[in-house]
């Protein structure tokens, strides 16, 4: 998370906010719903308090406006920008103003009203902006299911840090206050068992995910250490325990699977018409589930390992090569079992098997090393 | 003759690049920018500067991802401060 320069706040903590117009496209009642629960998101976590007024002494004015609004920041009509808010402050300060060339919504269609207004009121109270993809602040649009709202850990520790926790107990939060994910010592210590293995693993804008159960671990070249985050906190909508899953990225495109069904996602966004069928790629009936997949950079071909053998996926006709499957133990000596995981880092496979992983060249197929699964977490 | 389109797709990408780049990453108006070595090209250290922030490969090149990034909807706020 990070703070505005000065990191301002409000001096009181029971603010005051005036909804100052409304947007044709919501009943004024859904409005003021979407705009009091986008308070409570933050009321939860702190002693702050908010309280709707219609005169002038309001801290935090909210209005609806298009293109040159009266301030420095012109909004640029639809799409791109959606909002923004003023730090805590006297006049304009804490004010939200919300772009009326968006269409603003309750539901999951673009824009949802109470998820970018929690975003601003982030900033109305002083939050400004946070790298970590899954948290409020992060800058970028991303829908989640508003009934069962929960802020990130990270947006949590900076509100606090500004106000302190809730003093009051908040009768029935319309979001959780116990923070997603504490990382807990034994979460620590999880990623450094010796013993630990994963269900599936695949690479994703640079950044290498580790998934378990409902976690995935992730490792960023630009970030120091390894974050744990829930499934559930990137990917709302997916189920968590993901069999397999492998990355495109010349076409920026991950693909995550469960059981007979898989999605293509493309950082947070799930692509439309999933999931599909495993089975629509071309695997025969008495395939169940798929244990790991890899994608070939050099073949255009995609791996998809079920039990003791293996089947290539051409990415270009999309469609599943004949002469498949093959044993596994065959193509890759020493591999000789079965593959829990896989993925492709410069110019190696690390193929995960127990508490083992096996990185393999890509063009020989032969196995250069054995190692710990856990040995990317530095432990 | 007519720019070939990729050219004029590289073209509108980098218009666009600039825009988001003096809007959310303080192009062109750092007063005095940080001590450090002379920069070569300033578009090119605000790409870095953004492709760190989204955790994105740090290439400086305004490849596809980070384009795909810069066009997605997001607050109006800028991401760093003066």
């Amino acid at each position: 998370y990070s703070t505005f320069p000065m990191s301002p706040k409000w001096k009181t903590q029971n603010l005051k906010y005036r909804i100052e117009n409304y947007t044709p496209d919501l009943a004024p009642a859904d409005t003021e719903a979407a705009i009091e629960k986008a308070f409570k998101v933050w009321s939860n976590v702190t002693p702050l308090t908010f309280t709707r007024v219609n005169g002038t002494d309001a801290d935090i004015r909210i209005s609806f406006a298009s293109g040159y609004h009266g301030d420095f920041y012109s909004f640029d009509g639809p799409g791109r920008t959606l909002a923004h808010a003023y730090p805590p402050g006297y006049g304009i300060g804490g004010d939200a103003h919300f772009d009326e060339d968006e269409t603003w919504t309750k539901d999951s269609s673009s824009y949802n009203l109470f998820l970018v207004a929690a975003h601003e009121f982030g900033h109305s109270l002083g939050l400004d902006h946070s790298k970590i993809p899954g948290s409020l602040m992060y800058p970028v649009y991303v829908y989640r299911d508003p009934r069962d709202y929960r802020l990130s850990q990270d947006d949590i520790s900076g509100i606090q840090n500004l106000y302190g926790p809730p003093t009051h107990s908040s009768t029935e939060p319309s979001v959780s206050t116990t923070p997603i994910e504490q990382t807990t010592e034994t979460s620590t210590t999880g990623m450094c068992d010796p013993h630990l293995t994963f269900d599936a693993v695949t690479t994703l804008r640079g950044e290498t995910l580790f998934f378990k159960d409902r976690y995935v671990w992730r490792k960023s070249p630009h970030f120091p250490g390894i974050e744990r985050d829930l499934v559930s906190s990137l990917w709302p909508t997916l189920p968590s325990g993901f069999d397999a899953a492998y990355e495109i990225d010349k076409k920026d495109q991950v693909f995550l699977f469960k059981g007979n069904q898989y999605w293509a996602i493309k950082g947070y966004d799930i692509q439309p018409g999933f999931p599909k069928n495993i089975h629509t790629l071309g695997f025969s009936k008495h395939v169940k589930k798929i244990d790991a997949a890899v994608y070939d950079h050099n073949t255009k071909r995609t791996y998809f390992f079920v039990d003791y053998q293996y089947w290539s996926y051409n990415e270009i006709t999309q469609s599943m090569e004949k002469g498949y499957p093959r044993k596994i133990s065959v193509d890759f000596r020493r591999v000789g079992h079965k593959v829990d995981a896989a993925f492709q880092e410069n110019g190696y496979f690390y193929f995960f098997h127990g508490a083992n992983q096996y990185e393999i060249d890509t063009k020989t197929r032969k196995v250069i090393r054995i190692m710990k699964s856990n040995v990317w977490f530095n432990c | 003759f007519p720019i070939a389109p990729e050219t004029e797709k590289e073209n509108e990408d980098l218009l666009l690049a600039k825009k988001y780049l003096q809007k959310f990453f303080n192009l062109g108006k750092e007063e005095r920018p940080a001590f450090k070595r002379k920069s070569l090209n300033p578009v090119t250290d605000k790409i870095r500067e953004m492709q760190a922030f989204y955790g994105l490969e740090v290439t400086g090149d305004l490849n596809f991802k980070t384009v795909e990034v810069m066009k997605q909807p997001r607050c109006g706020i800028p991401d760093v401060r003066q």
